[in-house]
C-alpha cells in the first residue's frame, strides 16, 4: 500500500507485516523469535523470553555453566545452591532429558474461537468485549488454551472449559521444560502455505534442546470457499511434495533426538450431521436461524471456510471426505518413507472419532465439542479431549518420546515457585 | 462475491442491532447506542463515528420494517452480482417486495453514493 511508504507509518506497516505475514513476535528486541508481550505472536504463542536483549537466552536453549548466574533457557531455574555450592539447574534438571514442544498447524492448532456472546443479543455486555484488543491481537486465536501449547486457565466470560495440553503434561512430568513451547499455527494454513510458515519456527540444532513437533494440518487442503471447491483442493501429488519439503526442512533445524508426529486430515463430514438442524447463536433472538442457513449464506458469499463439508449437498461432503482420506494417506506415506537424520517420525490419523467417543463416555453429546459461532472448529472442551487422546496415544505408542518424571519437581516448586510464570 | 465479508459483517451487525431492540424493547437508535457502549473505551469513538454516519439510514430502514439484508443492500455493502445467486441471511418472502424496498430506500436517501462503503 502507498500509505506504507510514509515515514512513521512505514515502521508500523513493518511491524504489522511481521505479525500477519511472518508470524513473528511484534516485540522482540534481540530477534530470537521469543517475545515478552503476551499477544501479537508473543508469549501466548511461544514461551516468554526472560531476556529480550540477548538472542542466546530463550526458552529451549541449552544450559550454560549450569545457569549458575543467568537463566539461559528461561525455565525459571538458575543460581547456585549455597548449601551444596552447585547450580540449582544441575541439581534439579540433570537426571532427565529436556524436551520442548512445537505445533505446525492451522486454525485448529491455533485454537480459533469467536465468543458466542458477541452474536447473541441476550449475552452482549461490557464484559463480553472487555478483552477485545487482546483477542484481536491474537488473530481471534487462543493458543494459550490449545490442545498442544495451552498453558493457562482463564476465567474470562468469552470462553468456557478446562485447559489440558501436551505442553502442560510435558511440564507436569518435568518442570525443567517450563516455557519451552511454540505454537506455529496460522488460520487458513494448508500444506503449501506451511512451507513459508514453518520458517518462523525457532530452533537451533547446536544451541537448543530437542523438540517434539506436531505437524497437523487438518482441513484447509480440502477446505475453501470457492463454489467449484473440488478444483481448489490440494492434490495428492502436491501434498506429497509439500510434506516432503517440510520434513526435509525440519531436518535442517531440529536438534538431534527430536521427534515429529504427523497427523492426517480430520473427517469434517460429521459437522453437517451434528449441527445442520440446530439453531445458531445468532438466531436465538428474533427469527430462528439454523446452521444450514448460516452455511448456505457463507457459501453464497463465497466466504465459507469449507464449502465441501459445510453444505447440505451430501455428495459433495462425501467427495470432500474422500479427498481428505487420500491426502491423509499421502502424509502417511511420506512420513514413513522419509529418512531423517535428526529426528524419528510417526504418523497418526487425526483421532476425532476417539475424541467423540471419549466425550460421550464422559456424558457429553458430540455437537457440544464444536465451536458454536463458526460451526467448524473444535471448542475448548474439544481441545482438552484432543489433548487427552493424543497424550494417551503417545504414552501407548511412543513412550520413549516422553520425558521421565523429574523427581525434583516438588523441589523446583519449593525453591522457584511458579518459575517466573508465563 | 455479492459483497463477501463486508456484506456478512453488515448483515450480522445489523442483525444484532435488531435483536437488541427485541431484547431491550427499545428503538434501533437506542440499540445502536447500546451496542457502542458495550465496546472498550478505545473503540467507542470509532463506533460512534460510524453510527453518526450510517445511523440515520439504518434507523430509517428498521422503522420501515426492513430486515438487515435489505438495509445492507441499500447501504451497498451487499450486492446482487449478475450470474451469481442472491445471498440472504433472512428468508425473504417476496423477492419483488425486497427489490421495491431497496428501490424505495434509495429514492428516500439520494445522498447515498457509491463511495458510502468507503
Amino acid at each position: 500500500s502507498k500509505i506504507c511508504q510514509i515515514p512513521g507509518i512505514k515502521e508500523i506497516c513493518k511491524i504489522l507485516e511481521n505479525i500477519f505475514n511472518n508470524h513473528m513476535p511484534a516485540v522482540d528486541i534481540d530477534e530470537d523469535r521469543f517475545g515478552i508481550e503476551a499477544t501479537l505472536r508473543g508469549s501466548s504463542w511461544r514461551g516468554k523470553d526472560c531476556n529480550d536483549f540477548s538472542s542466546a537466552i530463550h526458552p529451549g536453549a541449552h544450559v550454560v555453566d549450569g545457569d549458575g548466574i543467568t537463566d539461559h533457557n528461561c525455565n525459571g531455574i538458575y543460581g547456585m545452591n549455597s548449601a551444596s555450592g552447585k547450580p540449582w539447574e544441575d541439581e534439579f534438571c540433570n537426571e532427565t532429558q529436556r524436551m520442548g514442544i512445537a505445533v505446525l498447524g492451522d486454525s485448529i492448532s491455533a485454537h480459533f474461537h469467536l465468543p458466542e456472546q458477541w452474536l447473541d443479543a441476550k449475552q452482549l455486555s461490557v464484559a463480553a468485549f472487555e478483552h477485545l484488543t487482546f483477542i484481536l491481537e491474537n488473530e481471534l486465536d487462543w493458543p494459550q488454551l490449545s490442545a498442544s501449547t495451552g498453558h493457562i486457565n482463564v476465567s474470562w466470560p468469552n470462553i468456557e472449559g478446562p485447559t489440558r495440553s501436551l505442553y502442560a503434561r510435558l511440564f507436569d512430568l518435568d518442570h525443567c521444560n517450563h516455557r519451552d513451547y511454540q505454537n506455529i499455527a496460522v488460520n487458513g494454513a494448508r500444506s503449501g502455505s506451511m512451507l513459508d510458515i514453518m520458517k518462523s519456527l525457532s530452533r537451533n540444532q547446536k544451541n537448543d534442546v530437542p523438540l517434539l513437533v506436531i505437524y497437523s494440518l487438518v482441513g484447509n487442503d480440502v477446505c475453501n470457499g470457492h463454489p467449484d471447491t473440488l478444483d481448489h483442493m490440494t492434490t495428492v501429488e502436491e501434498m506429497e511434495k509439500n510434506v516432503l519439503t517440510t520434513l526435509t526442512y525440519l531436518d535442517t533445524v531440529l536438534p538431534k533426538g527430536s521427534h515429529v508426529l504427523t497427523t492426517g486430515l480430520a473427517n469434517g463430514s460429521f459437522l453437517y450431521e451434528l449441527l445442520h438442524d440446530r439453531i445458531h447463536p445468532f438466531g436465538r433472538v428474533g427469527t430462528p436461524i439454523s446452521y444450514t442457513q448460516i452455511y448456505d449464506y457463507l457459501s453464497c458469499l463465497q466466504i465459507s471456510p469449507c464449502n465441501g463439508w459445510m453444505t447440505s449437498n451430501a455428495t459433495l461432503r462425501v467427495l470432500t471426505t474422500q479427498r481428505a482420506m487420500d491426502l491423509s494417506a499421502a502424509i502417511r506415506n511420506v512420513s514413513y518413507s522419509y529418512k531423517s537424520t535428526q529426528y524419528d517420525i510417526e504418523y497418526l490419523d487425526f483421532p476425532f472419532d476417539d475424541v467423540i467417543q471419549e466425550w460421550i463416555a464422559q456424558g457429553g453429546e458430540p455437537w457440544q465439542l464444536i465451536e458454536s459461532v463458526d460451526g467448524f472448529h473444535i471448542n475448548q472442551y474439544g481441545h482438552a479431549i484432543v489433548s487427552d487422546v493424543l497424550w494417551k496415544w503417545l504414552q501407548k505408542n511412543k513412550p520413549q518420546w516422553l520425558p521421565l518424571i523429574n523427581p525434583h519437581n516438588a523441589d523446583i516448586e519449593r525453591v522457584f515457585k511458579d518459575q517466573g510464570g508465563y | 462475491v455479492n459483497g463477501g465479508v463486508d456484506c456478512a459483517t453488515c448483515s450480522i451487525l445489523l442483525g444484532i442491532v435488531d435483536h437488541l431492540t427485541i431484547v431491550y424493547n427499545e428503538s434501533a437508535a437506542q440499540s445502536l447506542e447500546r451496542l457502542c457502549s458495550f465496546l472498550p473505551d478505545e473503540y467507542q469513538l470509532y463506533c460512534k463515528a460510524a453510527v453518526d454516519f450510517l445511523g440515520p439510514y439504518i434507523i430509517d430502514g428498521f422503522i420501515k420494517g426492513d430486515n438487515p439484508d435489505v438495509i445492507c443492500h441499500a447501504l451497498k455493502f451487499c450486492t446482487d452480482e449478475p450470474d451469481q445467486p442472491k445471498c440472504r441471511i433472512y428468508p425473504s418472502k417476496s423477492p419483488i417486495l425486497f427489490a421495491q424496498r431497496v428501490l424505495n430506500f434509495r429514492q428516500r436517501h439520494p445522498l447515498i453514493s457509491l463511495n458510502l462503503k468507503d
